[in-house]
């Protein structure tokens, strides 16, 4: 099985791969995809034999094969419809982005308690209240919860998630919010990028 | 040297620990940091010992010199200031998240086109037109610049960046910037942590 590095990964070669198969480009070698996913080209060769011989030496990998292997992988191939609670500022850049596309996601509908904001369209989604939540939720099958409101209010939402049928969920609140044991939950924490940044910085010379 | 991996480890520790010592709080086991970092707990052990003897066993970590000791790693210690070019959703969710300031991020200037948004508060900060980044950047010696404009904008924004002297850039445009080679770029994905929860749910049994 996967490591958990080796799986955070594979999404920045996706995205490159993917974009190599949109242009109708037939291989794709390891260094152009090491230099995209900024790891170096002997992890990336380590990382894909794992899944298959689709390289061939000196021609490099089949982009269509490789891409349609890493979408199996990340679970990409039945577009999976998410839903996003919270309709304010980090939502609507989040539902506005056109980059999650490319994964396979698709956000169907978002949920706010602002008056001002239901009824509104954001990235062409309908804004509903958030008690219409469960019965859109389990309407159309949907697995996966975006959750982007305050700190406070975050496990009330991830608690109807999960009482309407969510299994995933990816918090952006930064508070741990408690799920039963067969609901996935990731935490994203985007400070801890920025303090990766500083990091590097601290370590590099001054000029 | 610290691996890359570990290196992205270390700001969830750090997050949890100064939580620990904000409540004044006098030691922290492997296990409570293992469970808030999400990883396990000889993981944190053999990350910390890197960094000297700070542990005892029973007791735990002192908390006030673990804390230091991760600022120091993680190049907290000064408060670093940083500029944001792109006033929009996603640069004002940035701006307003109370989150950074854990890490020792200011953003004390914003930078924007839109004439509607010259001149406005956001997080408690001007908003000022792009044509004053040079300068505000060289006056107050701002070494961190986050780039949240259209993609199609973002190679001019770090060139300007790096012309002002700009040294580690955080770019959330979905392109990849091309920067001299003394600067730290961070390319920030958000889709790729979605797509690794699309894998965890993929390799769930259904109920
Ligand atoms: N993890 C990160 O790196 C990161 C970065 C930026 C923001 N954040 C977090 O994301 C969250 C949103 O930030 P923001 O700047 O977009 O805030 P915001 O105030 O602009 O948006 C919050 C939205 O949630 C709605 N809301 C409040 N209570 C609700 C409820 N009970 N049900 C449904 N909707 C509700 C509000 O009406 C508002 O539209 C905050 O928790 C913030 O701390 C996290
Ligand atoms: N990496 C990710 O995961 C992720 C997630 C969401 C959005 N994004 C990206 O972040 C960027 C911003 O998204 P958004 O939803 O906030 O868009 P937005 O349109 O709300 O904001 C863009 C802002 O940039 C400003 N701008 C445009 N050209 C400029 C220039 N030359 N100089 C200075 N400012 C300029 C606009 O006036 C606007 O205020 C986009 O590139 C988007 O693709 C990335």
């Amino acid at each position: 099985s996967l490591s958990r590095q080796a799986l955070l990964r594979l999404p920045r070669y996706y995205r490159y791969v993917s974009h190599c198969r949109d242009r109708g480009m037939k291989f794709v070698s390891s260094e152009e995809i090491a230099r995209e996913a900024e790891v170096n080209p002997v992890q990336v060769r380590k990382d894909l034999t794992q899944f298959g011989q689709f390289g061939k030496p000196g021609v490099g990998y089949n982009v269509v094969e490789l891409a349609s292997v890493l979408e199996e992988i990340l679970g990409i191939r039945n577009l999976n419809e998410a839903v996003l609670v919270g309709a304010g500022r980090l939502g609507t850049a989040i539902a506005n982005y056109s980059g999650f596309a490319r994964y396979g996601l698709s956000i169907v509908a978002l949920f706010d308690v602002d008056p001002l904001k239901i009824g509104e369209r954001v990235g062409g989604k309908e804004v509903f209240h958030r008690s219409e939540l469960s019965h859109v939720v389990r309407r159309l099958g949907i697995q996966v919860g975006i959750i982007t409101v305050p700190a406070e209010e975050a496990q009330s939402v991830a608690d109807d998630m999960v009482a309407a049928g969510i299994r995933a969920i990816w918090n952006f609140a930064p508070i741990t919010i408690k799920v039963p044991g067969d609901v996935v939950v990731r935490n994203e924490d985007l400070a801890a990028g920025l303090a990766t940044l500083f990091h590097h910085l601290a370590a590099e010379p001054s000029p």
